[in-house]
């Protein structure tokens, strides 16, 4: 499939409630389900919060996913 | 090997992290 559906896939793991946003909190439901540390979430969280709002969007989300595939920072949209 | 440094880089841990997705899709049908 394609990087935005991966990244769409990944973003609803995350988002469990459907808001259409990622919060701290939701990130740290992640601990346990993924070996990271809740540092490590945190510290993804801030990387891929690029404006710094504290809520991650799908665009957001994909951005760092495609940055990861590509090693760019083209937007997967 | 200098290019291994202590403690993670964003784009490590952002690897790590999208990594550990992967292997979760891939672990769970």
């Amino acid at each position: 499939s394609t990087v935005l559906e991966k990244s769409q896939e990944f973003f609803q793991i995350c988002d469990t409630e459907g808001k259409g946003f990622i919060t701290r909190r939701d990130m740290q439901r992640l601990l346990g389900e993924l070996p990271l540390s809740a540092e490590d979430l945190e510290n993804v969280f801030d990387t891929l919060d690029a404006d710094g709002n504290g809520y991650l969007t799908v665009e957001e989300f994909s951005s760092g996913f495609s940055e990861f595939m590509f090693g760019t920072s083209a937007s997967a949209a | 090997d200098p290019n291994m440094k202590g403690g993670q880089t964003s784009e490590g841990v952002l690897a790590n992290f999208f990594n550990s997705l992967l292997t979760k899709k891939a672990g769970s049908p």
